[in-house]
């Protein structure tokens, strides 16, 4: 199982639809503070199911479409799409927020309920993904849970 | 049961040690609150660098605790392995010394793992092999592939 | 009562505006909660960096966090100078770009206030008049005087 | 009012006893991980009347003693003090921790109260020093916490 790419719509910063081809070894992304780079690892959680927007840095769902400038106008809609491959077979699972704070999921184009979605998910993330995705804010927090989250994970794999 | 949990148990301390051998340079101990019931006892983690006595976990400096952190995100990835690692600005506290041994880590990782990394480090950005530089301009990022002759 | 308490804090709108244009290079606007009751209001701080117009703090970077959070405290100190200030890395999560300001503003600040900076930034590093170097053996910390050739 | 120079005997990392002088300007201080850098930082902060072992990384004040090892044994207390310069005129502050956890505290040699000595800190910093000297980990602090202390602290020079 690997990722092959990244695609943002309408989310955070990014109006503008981007795509990133992920590499199958490593990936590195840099650039001065406040370009979008935080905005991106969001965009990756978000896509992975994550289901509070609070832990996206917004206090709604609808804080996460592109808020408009004098640039550009605000989006509709915010987007983020993941296309992975298993088995050689690629599939694609995609998020859609709307205004009204309604957010939409999708697997290979096709809407699908947020239960089936979770469950598909947790296919790829069987210990969930606390342990796959972190920040530097996250380190003491990862350092504090240590102690529980070895026992649950020895006593499941037990 | 017991059989089967000290056996990973045990499988998991031997992990960690050889995590912290490389990257946290010091030892990591994993023991039991209450070893007369370790199937209930909840556990209990101490590390100190090579050379240091202290075992408390808050005695240790910001950069040693990231060091710590990566370690048990490691040793816990080789019990329980996830195909992808997302890292964003984890190496902002280390060291020249320990940036090295955390790219030399995530390049060996990287063989079983797949790795996408968000840093503002010259080193960790040079273990990569597909770079790209976001930028934003009137408040909208764009993203750009980077080659890495022009960085360094 | 009323006009002196609108004095100061229309003074300090002045003091962290002029603080962001140079340091956070955008804009952080105090204001009040409820403007009808200004001496019971609580305070409300929005910050957005130039070009960006968001404005709620929850949405800023690392690296504008620090910034927002440095702005306020050389704002306060124009209000209730402190004599002397101790920083332990908190220039670690900015760029280049913003670490030449952030130096820059501690080179001014310097004039009125002693300044204690402990950093793994090279550019912080050439700012200073006084260095040390603090090194570790078997456990025992030790201090060394630096000269800024054998650095850069 | 200036700090002239820092000095610290068996406080944590620091068995010897380390003088280090303070420039009237930028006094800058690097060195690798683990060396023993925010030791000083927490040094100065308990010499200026740090009231909590907590926020020293230490459980107890004897935790904040050098717990020596296979080179050194541990020391008997550990010591802070600071020589500042006002008026033209010096004076130092000293603090000794002993190992029954007993916090004693000094200027210009002579012992005095907690009481009378957070009253000439307090003339030092009349509006308490959480806003002159932090670490990295206190920026999430500083922005929670401005709106309160800006209120508390327009209010109070009002
Ligand atoms: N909904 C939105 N619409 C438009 N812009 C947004 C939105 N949400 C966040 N932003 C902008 O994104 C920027 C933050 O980007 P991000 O956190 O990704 O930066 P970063 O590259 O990680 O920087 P650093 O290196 O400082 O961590 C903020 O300046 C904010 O204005
Ligand atoms: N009471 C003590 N006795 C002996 N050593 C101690 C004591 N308390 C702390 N230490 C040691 O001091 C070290 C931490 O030092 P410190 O936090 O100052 O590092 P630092 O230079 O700030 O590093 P970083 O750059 O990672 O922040 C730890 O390795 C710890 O073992
Ligand atoms: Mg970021
Ligand atoms: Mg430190």
């Amino acid at each position: 199982m690997r990722i092959k790419k990244l695609e943002l719509r309408g989310f955070k910063s990014f109006p503008n639809k981007t795509e990133i081809v992920i590499s199958p070894r490593i990936t590195i992304v840099v650039g001065p503070n406040g370009c979008g780079k935080t905005n991106i690892f969001e965009g990756i959680l978000f896509a992975l199911g994550e289901k509070r927007a609070e832990n996206l840095r917004g206090n709604a769902w609808q804080d996460l479409i592109f808020s408009g400038n004098d640039k550009m106008s605000r989006s509709g809609t915010a987007e983020v799409a993941i296309v992975l491959e298993e088995n050689d077979e690629e599939f694609e699972i995609r998020r859609k927020i709307y205004r009204d704070g309604r957010v939409e999921n999708y697997i290979n184009g096709e809407y699908i309920s947020h239960v089936k979605w979770n469950d598909r998910i947790y296919e790829i993330f069987p210990q969930g993904k606390g342990y796959a995705l972190f920040k530097n804010e996250d380190i003491e927090r990862i350092i504090m849970d240590a102690p529980k989250v070895l026992k649950e994970l020895i006593h499941s794999a037990a | 049961a017991k059989k089967r949990f000290f056996n990973l148990y045990n499988n998991f301390k031997e992990n960690i040690k050889e995590v912290a051998d490389n990257l946290l340079k010091g030892d990591i101990q994993i023991e039991l609150e209450n070893p007369d019931d370790p199937l209930n006892s909840e556990f209990v983690i101490k590390a100190s660098p090579f050379g240091k006595r202290v075992r408390a976990i808050a005695l240790l400096s910001g950069g040693e605790r990231a060091l710590l952190a990566l370690s048990i995100i490691f040793a816990l990835h080789q019990v329980s392995p996830v195909p992808f690692c997302v890292l964003d600005e984890v190496d902002a506290a280390l060291d020249d010394a320990n940036t090295l041994r955390f790219v030399e880590f995530i390049k060996k990782l990287s063989y079983s793992t797949q790795l996408f990394i968000i840093t503002h480090n010259k080193r960790t950005m040079e273990s990569g092999d597909i770079l790209y530089g976001v930028s934003m301009e009137d408040g909208i990022s764009r993203v750009f592939s980077l080659r890495l002759e022009e960085i360094s």
